[in-house]
């Protein structure tokens, strides 16, 4: 493992952990966007089902279970914890799962390394990992009052895959057969995704004001 | 030397 994937993993690790801490401390889940929690339990429970037939590494199975766990976590807190629901914002939050599950879904099972379950789920992953912060972008721009935490924790998502496009040029580099088209390119739709985000944290960083994004 | 199986990434 390089150091560009570990500090990839650990920054993807760190985001979930801030996200985790505001709702389990403030007890509050303002500003979140519950249908994108929701795409990314999906999307680690379609892309870590290999977790009971394939072991990589003892690394990688506390990894996923972390990730798994986390993921369903959060969709608990805000579903179901009594306090942490009421600062739900239903109405703010209103872009549709579906508009961005079938697409990924159809195209999975026509572009893909191989035509089995296990990979077309994996490839479906990938898909939807790609564009499941559009849902929290979305609420961001919406509400335009972001607090801290829920400005750190995106940055830290789109870091996460920042690091991981570096991570894949390092081992293409440095590893014979290291070619996987497929989720590059999903990879790094999902990073440009974040640029006019970053755009603004870096702006309201450097002002040292409040995170707002353009109506 | 082919590919080994399954995705090592997380």
């Amino acid at each position: 493992m390089n150091i560009f994937r570990l500090a990839g993993d650990m920054t993807h690790l760190a985001s979930v952990l801030v996200l985790l801490l505001k709702i389990h401390t403030i007890k509050s889940c303002a500003g979140v966007s519950l249908k994108t929690q929701e795409l990314y339990a999906l999307v680690f429970a379609t892309r870590y089902l290999d977790i009971f037939f394939n072991f990589v590494s003892f690394y990688n199975t506390i990894m996923k279970l972390i990730f798994l766990g986390s993921s369903f976590s959060i969709v608990w807190y805000i579903r179901r914890h009594r306090i942490v629901r009421r600062s739900y914002d239903k109405d703010q939050d209103t872009f549709r799962h579906l508009f961005l599950l079938l697409p990924c879904l159809l195209l999975a099972l026509v572009i893909n390394e191989r035509f089995t379950f296990k990979e077309v789920l994996w490839t479906f992953s990938l898909y939807l990992e790609a564009v499941a912060i559009l849902p929290q972008l979305v609420l961001l721009q919406r509400t335009r009052n972001i607090d801290n935490l829920t400005g750190q924790y995106v940055f830290l998502l789109g870091a996460y895959r920042a690091l991981y496009i570096l991570n894949w040029i390092y081992r293409y580099f440095t590893e014979e057969h290291y070619v996987h088209w497929i989720t590059w390119i999903a990879g790094t739709i999902q990073t440009l995704l974040y640029g006019d985000f970053f755009y603004y944290y870096f702006q309201s960083w450097k002002n040292n004001v409040r995170l707002e994004l353009p109506a | 030397d082919s590919e080994p199986e399954g995705h090592d990434e997380l």
